[in-house]
């Protein structure tokens, strides 16, 4: 989320760039007014910003799936991460000019509310829409604050599989139902996004070393989850399943091969449909598509 | 895989700095 922005020292940018897009913006845009509707926003910093996320979305998907070395390789990855934030954290204190104990006061806060979200456990919550509309709001709010992921908190707050079943959905039969469960999610990620972003342009613009103090303090939180050498737990969602023959090609085929269960998503054999059938040849077993996400981690000193 | 670890983070510390620097 924000780490990087951050790190890059866009961050305050950001913050304002995405908070230009406002009421009068939604307005101007449902009444074809274009050119006025351009006029009051970021639109170059973001049209910029948004086409070196979505390259780098290819980039990192497609061509070095990063996401699949997460889980293959976590060591050398988490290290990446962790040593591009250890410089930034030194690079960004000495931006911050004058240094003072006030700022080391800030920072230690930041630390510290930092490593106490990054080491919440996940709590059973309730799946309303009102709760749903609660937990996109809250996840936006971590995906613009640096070393704190809006995934994670989905996690903490039990809705990441939810939220990924109802994507699940979108484009099949229950496509109007699942728009309808992420409805209030969306909902509640626009209201968050655009009062948090309020918020924290405010702090900005009026207390700005504070502030970046307190935000360096989160990345220095989020070390603690970062570091390379951790005992990882996993948690499976399924995401998908479908119904085959027992005795057909694709079964015959995952039970010869078994899936490699290091992998961020795989599929593998469920349970039999029916297993009360006189022959094998009757029997249908289910294919399911597993996704795997980190759900704990102990840190360890090798 | 303690060495995987330390290439990370020394690559991760050479491209902040080497951004840094530029």
């Amino acid at each position: 989320g924000g780490t990087m922005a951050l790190i890059v020292g866009i961050y305050s940018r950001l913050i304002h760039a995405i908070k230009s897009f406002d009421t009068r913006f939604v307005k101007d845009l449902v009444t074809f007014r274009f050119s006025s509707a351009l006029s009051g926003v970021h639109w170059r910093f973001m049209t910029v910003l948004l086409a070196g996320i979505f390259s780098a979305i290819l980039f990192f998907t497609k061509i070095v799936p990063l996401q699949v070395y997460m889980f293959t390789d976590p060591e050398l990855i988490y290290g990446l991460f962790f040593g591009l934030i250890v410089g930034s954290i030194v690079i960004l204190l000495k931006a911050l000019d004058s240094f003072g104990w006030w700022h080391a006061f800030y920072v230690l806060l930041g630390t510290l509310i930092g490593f106490w979200v990054v080491t919440l456990v996940p709590a059973d919550t309730s799946e309303s829409p009102l709760f749903v509309f609660l937990s996109g709001s809250i996840a936006i709010c971590a995906m613009v604050l640096p070393g704190i992921s809006g995934s994670y908190i989905l996690l903490i707050l039990r809705k990441y599989d939810y939220i990924l079943s109802q994507v699940g959905k979108l484009g099949t039969v229950e496509t109007a139902e699942g728009l309808l469960m992420i409805l209030p999610f969306v909902l509640g990620a626009i209201t968050g996004l655009a009062l948090f972003t309020r918020l924290l342009s405010w702090l900005l613009d009026h207390y700005y070393v504070q502030t970046i103090a307190v935000l360096i303090g989160f990345l220095i939180g989020s070390l603690y989850v970062i570091w390379p050498y951790q005992d990882r737990s996993y948690e499976e969602f399924i995401t998908e399943t479908e119904v085959i023959e027992y005795t057909g090609e694709r079964a015959m085929e995952l039970r010869e091969n078994p899936p490699e269960t290091n992998l961020p998503t795989y599929r593998r054999l469920g349970e039999v449909v029916n297993p009360n059938a006189t022959f094998d040849e009757l029997k249908q077993i289910e294919l399911v598509t597993v996704k795997k996400k980190l759900v704990k981690s102990d840190p360890f000193i090798p | 895989h303690f060495g995987h670890g330390l290439i990370g983070m020394l690559i991760g510390l050479v491209m902040v700095i080497g951004l840094d620097f530029l």
